[in-house]
């Protein structure tokens, strides 16, 4: 849960990293 | 930019963590009784949102239209354009997600579907020693096949669907600075065909697998 948690969030980073760059 | 070269990712991290997330939640919400019908219930919501979160994020373009092309970066000392950024409007980026959402919620939804509750017979009759019923509760591949096979036809009238609806015409959006040309619905519907395919086929064939397995292990 905690994994799947973890790649939710990195996949927000992800697409979020070009509006916060 | 770094930022760039991380958007990619985004999809098939989320994929893999929504589908770990819902799988998780689907094996706790078989534990009791009392939390099945919740979770259930919560997975279905969840489910149903995650499909019209990725129909929006799909047609993004057409909801909020935004003219393309690179961004202007004016120099703030001396007020002169110094720069192209070329970034990615939302509306663009979304749609690049949406298969994400799509496959996921439609997942969801088949084993709903196909999966019944494992609990429902224990609330009137008491817990079964019925080998054949406790296989039933599991899964049902019909359902799954079922499910799979309807996702697969939507998925060939949505790839098909400029030439059942031939006479639906392009049009024109004038936004900030520039001029949007918006596809038909018919055109722009063609893409949900590779999520509804794939997912159809991924239900379809979890249900038809079964059936393999479960005469091999039989024979």
């Amino acid at each position: 849960m905690a994994f799947g948690a973890v790649l939710v969030v990195a996949a927000v980073f992800c697409f979020a990293a070009q509006y916060l760059a | 930019s770094w930022a760039l070269a991380l958007y990619p990712l985004a999809t098939p991290l989320l994929t893999a963590g929504l589908s770990l997330l819902i799988f998780v939640m689907f094996m706790i919400s078989r534990l009791s009784a009392e939390r099945e019908n919740r979770i259930r219930t919560c997975l279905g919501v969840f489910g149903a949102g995650l499909l019209i979160c990725g129909v929006v994020a799909q047609f993004g373009r057409q909801i909020f239209p935004t003219p393309m092309g690179p961004v202007l970066v004016v120099d703030a000392e001396t007020g002169m354009p110094s720069s192209y950024v070329l970034s990615l409007p939302l509306s663009l980026a979304l749609p690049e997600i949406a298969p994400a959402l799509l496959w996921v919620g439609l997942v969801v939804i088949a084993a709903l579907v196909s999966v019944p509750r494992v609990w429902r017979f224990t609330e009137t009759e008491g817990v079964t020693d019925d080998v054949d019923l406790v296989a039933h509760q599991a899964f049902s591949r019909a359902r799954s096949i079922k499910a799979g096979a309807l996702f697969a036809a939507l998925a060939i009238a949505a790839g098909l669907a400029p030439q059942i609806f031939p006479s639906v015409a392009a049009r024109s959006v004038a936004g900030e600075g520039g001029i949007t040309m918006l596809q038909p619905w018919t055109e722009t519907v063609t893409v949900l065909a590779p999520c509804l395919l794939a997912a159809g086929l991924t239900v379809l064939a979890v249900g038809v697998l079964s059936t393999t397995v479960r005469a091999a292990l039989a024979g």
